[in-house]
């Protein structure tokens, strides 16, 4: 915590943490462990009503008749993938807690105006979890000079998403997320492959990677969302052993 | 998760992560 400094950006205005490496001053990412206990994940495959909200499949569909293009655009806009973790009680997410106590810190120690979104003890099942999120789109007005970026093939196979953007919101490299798996080679070397991102299942044991990034609510003042950058898949193992054992059980059952 | 999961396997599996 002791190395971040806070770096202020445009397009989109945002304050983010920053640390030095050899390469230059980069993007402070942070890596949390866990179980996937929840997700909404790409890829975005059918159509649903924009009045009728977010479901599980996280589809949307286009409807720009009738003056309807405000309540779409307001719908698309906060779209997103979305995970939720758990250690089943480990001590980690204690610990991971006070961190994230820290990292809010080093940003109110660093701006008069940073107004913390109150961080609710979140619990699946009784324990501690927590939970992060991406949206898919930008809004064209906070990023007036920037390209779209296609979306990738795997996120929006039938361009349901590229067709929904309009004029007024824009798909960014930074509204991606990396999903991969994580494969430690027999030489202890550790590489990131890349992983559709339908492969993940609840039950998984995934690495995330999360920024800390400052968003501006009202003049001068900025709210801290935690933002999901990277899924990496670490091990199903206890998955698969545990879908296994029902399959047996129920065979035992007839 | 079914009812099969094993919750002292997946703790167990977080301190090992943690350990590399």
């Amino acid at each position: 915590v002791s190395a971040l400094k806070v770096e202020s950006f445009d397009e989109p205005k945002t304050l983010r943490l920053a640390v030095d490496t050899p390469d230059g001053l980069e993007e402070a990412a942070f890596r949390v462990p866990g179980f996937l206990c929840s997700k909404t994940l790409p890829p975005i495959l059918r159509s649903v009503c924009a009045r009728g909200g977010i479901d599980g499949s996280a589809s949307v569909t286009i409807d720009d008749r009738d003056g309807r293009r405000n309540e779409v655009v307001e719908h698309a806009k906060k779209l997103r993938q979305h995970v939720k973790v758990t250690a089943f009680g480990s001590t980690l997410y204690s610990t991971l807690q006070e961190k994230a106590a820290d990292i809010f810190k080093v940003f109110e120690d660093n701006s008069h105006h940073i107004n913390i979104r109150p961080s609710d003890r979140k619990l699946w099942d009784g324990e501690i979890c927590f939970d992060f999120h991406s949206r898919y789109f930008t809004e064209r007005k906070h990023v007036p000079s920037v390209k779209h970026a296609p979306f990738p093939q795997e996120v929006d196979p039938l361009h349901i998403l590229e067709d929904l953007k309009g004029e007024d919101l824009l798909h960014l490299e930074e509204n991606d997320v990396q999903y991969c798996e994580k494969v430690y080679g027999d030489d202890g070397s550790v590489s990131y492959v890349a992983m559709d991102p339908k492969k993940f299942q609840v039950g998984d044991f995934v690495e995330l990677t999360v920024t800390f990034v400052c968003h501006p609510v009202k003049k001068n003042e900025f709210v801290v969302i935690p933002t999901l950058r990277a899924l990496a898949l670490l091990s199903s193992e206890l998955r698969q052993q545990s879908e296994q054992r029902l399959r047996e059980s129920r065979d035992r059952q007839g | 998760m079914n009812r099969f999961f094993d919750a002292n396997d997946a703790r167990a599996q977080i301190a090992k992560y943690i350990m590399n």
